[in-house]
C-alpha cells in the first residue's frame, strides 16, 4: 500500500519555524529549494501502526558535496555506521533514503547487512553508485527495518520525486515518528553576491539529546 | 532521535562545507534537548550542489565562508528549535542565553546544562520561577565562574543579580510561565556569569506528565 506525495502533508500539520533574524528571507520549500534537489514521501508499510508516510527520499541531480554528522553514542545504529564509512569513501553523494519505523539500532550484522540492501537497491534504480546513497533510519530501537516492504517501495519512491515544495513536504512528514508536527524551512541569502538557497528538513521529539560528531 | 537533512545549491569545496556543518550542528542541533537521552540514531547529511553560479568557497575565512555559515547557522537553528518546541509533552519552548562567559563553547555548555535540568524543566512546567534551580544547573555545568557575578532573568523580570536573589513580583513571573504554557510560546531565560566575551544558545522544552506517558506507552 502506497500513499501518494499529495497526501503526506495531511497527517500532521507543519512546525512553527523560528528562524533567527538575519540577511535572509524565508522562502517555500525545504530541501527542495535548493537548485538541482528532489524529494518524495510515502507510504511503504514501515510503521506498526496507521499509514503515515513512512519513507522519505532526497536526491541530487548532480554529484553533491556531502558532510554528515552522527551520534557519538557507541551503540550507534547501522545507517549512523554505514553513512560515516560512505562519507570516508568518498567527498560527494546523490541520495538520502530515510525511513520512519524502525530504527535499525542495536540489530547486530543483520541489521548492517540491511543497509547494504537497502543503499545497494536503490542506488540500481538511480544508477549510482551505492557509497552514493547515504541512510537515516528513525523509530523503534532494536528493530530491523522492514526489508522487504521498504525494497518494494523504492521503485515508486522513485516514480515520486519532485523538485517541488509538495515534495519536500512529503519528505519532512514522511521521516517523523512521535513527531506532532513536520520541521522543514528554507532561506534565500547573497553570498559573494550570489543568491543561494539553504533548506533543510528535520525530525525529532523525544531521546532528544544530540552530541553529534 | 533526530535526523536531519540540508541542502544547498551554494559551491563549497569539501574540506570546506564539512567543517562548516560541523560548526553550525555545533549552534543548533547539538545545542537543544528534550529528556537527556542520546540516540543511536542522531544524524544530518548535508548536501551541496554548487548549482547556484557562486564562486566557489575554498577558505573558512573568506567573507563568503562567513555568510554561507550563517545561512546554514539559521537553517539548522531554525530546524533545531522546532525540534524542542515539538519535545515530547512539551507546552512550550525554554531558550536559554548565556553571556559573559570566556568564550563561546563554554557559554553553549552552560546554556545547555540549564536547558537539560530536569528540575528546571519541571519548574516551568509548574510554572514556577525558580532561580535557584537555574542557577544550580549553571553552577554544576563544569564551567568555573564567579558565583558572585551570576545574573538570571526570566523574560524581563530580573530574578538575581551579583549573586544575591532580587524581590521580583512572583505572580507576574509565574504568569510569564503560564501565558508561554498555553500558547505553546517560548520562556526565555537569560543568565550572565561574567564580563568576557563568550555568549551561547540552547533550547529545551519544560518536563510534564505526558512526557512520562508517551514513552510508558512507546514500547521496544
Amino acid at each position: 500500500v502506497a500513499s501518494t506525495a499529495n497526501e503526506a502533508w495531511n497527517y500532521i500539520p507543519a512546525a512553527p519555524i523560528f528562524l533567527p533574524e538575519g540577511s535572509w528571507k524565508q522562502i517555500p520549500g525545504g530541501v527542495t529549494a535548493a537548485k538541482g534537489f528532489n524529494a518524495a514521501g510515502m507510504y511503504g508499510g514501515l510503521r506498526a501502526k496507521g499509514e503515515k508516510p513512512d519513507l522519505a527520499l532526497v536526491t541530487c541531480d548532480v554529484d553533491a558535496i556531502s558532510a554528515g554528522a552522527f551520534t557519538t553514542n557507541v551503540v550507534a545504529a547501522a545507517p549512523v555506521i554505514y553513512c560515516k564509512k560512505a562519507l570516508d569513501f568518498t567527498p560527494t553523494a546523490r541520495a538520502v533514503l530515510i525511513n520512519a519505523g524502525q530504527a535499525n539500532a542495536a540489530t547486530g550484522d543483520a541489521g548492517y547487512q540491511d543497509v547494504i540492501e537497502s543503499s545497494s537497491a536503490l542506488a540500481k534504480l538511480l544508477q549510482l553508485k551505492p557509497e552514493e546513497v547515504l541512510i537515516e533510519s528513525t523509530g523503534v530501537i532494536g528493530q530491523r527495518i522492514k526489508k522487504e516492504a521498504l525494497l518494494n517501495s523504492l521503485p515508486k519512491l522513485v516514480n515520486l520525486l519532485s523538485p517541488t515544495i509538495e515534495g519536500a513536504d512529503s519528505a519532512a512528514v514522511a521521516i517523523t515518528t512521535t513527531d506532532l508536527v513536520s520541521k522543514s524551512v528554507a532561506i534565500e541569502s547573497e553570498v559573494g553576491g550570489t543568491r543561494i538557497r539553504v533548506g533543510g528538513m528535520a525530525k525529532g521529539s523525544g531521546m532528544i539529546h544530540p552530541n553529534m560528531a | 532521535t533526530m535526523l536531519g537533512v540540508i541542502t544547498t545549491d551554494a559551491l563549497v569545496t569539501s574540506t570546506v562545507w564539512r567543517k562548516m556543518v560541523q560548526v553550525a550542528v555545533n549552534r543548533s542541533f547539538n545545542q537543544i534537548t528534550v529528556d537527556g537521552d542520546t540516540s543511536t540514531n542522531d544524524a544530518v547529511i548535508a548536501l551541496a550542489s554548487g548549482l547556484s553560479g557562486s564562486n566557489k568557497i575554498s577558505s573558512l575565512n573568506s567573507s563568503e565562508a562567513k555568510q554561507l555559515q550563517e545561512c546554514l547557522d539559521a537553517v539548522m537553528q531554525g530546524l533545531a528549535k522546532s525540534i524542542a518546541w515539538d519535545g515530547e509533552g512539551a507546552t512550550c519552548l525554554i531558550e536559554v542565553t548565556v553571556t559573559g562567559a570566556s568564550c563561546e563553547a563554554e557559554a553553549a555548555k552552560i546554556a545547555r546544562s540549564v536547558a537539560s535540568s530536569s528540575l528546571t524543566k519541571a519548574a516551568v512546567y509548574g510554572r514556577d520561577p525558580n532561580w535557584g534551580r537555574i542557577a544550580c544547573a549553571a553552577g554544576y555545568a563544569g564551567i568555573p565562574f564567579e558565583a558572585s557575578k551570576l545574573r538570571i532573568s526570566l523574560g524581563d523580570i530580573l530574578l538575581m543579580d551579583g549573586g544575591q536573589p532580587l524581590p521580583f513580583d512572583r505572580a507576574v513571573a509565574s504568569n510569564y510561565l503560564r501565558k508561554a504554557g498555553e500558547t505553546h510560546g517560548t520562556v526565555k531565560i537569560q543568565i550572565s556569569i561574567g564580563d568576557g566575551p563568550g555568549s551561547g544558545l540552547a533550547w529545551g522544552c519544560d518536563l510534564s506528565y505526558d512526557y512520562v506517558k508517551i514513552n510508558a506507552e512507546y514500547t521496544t
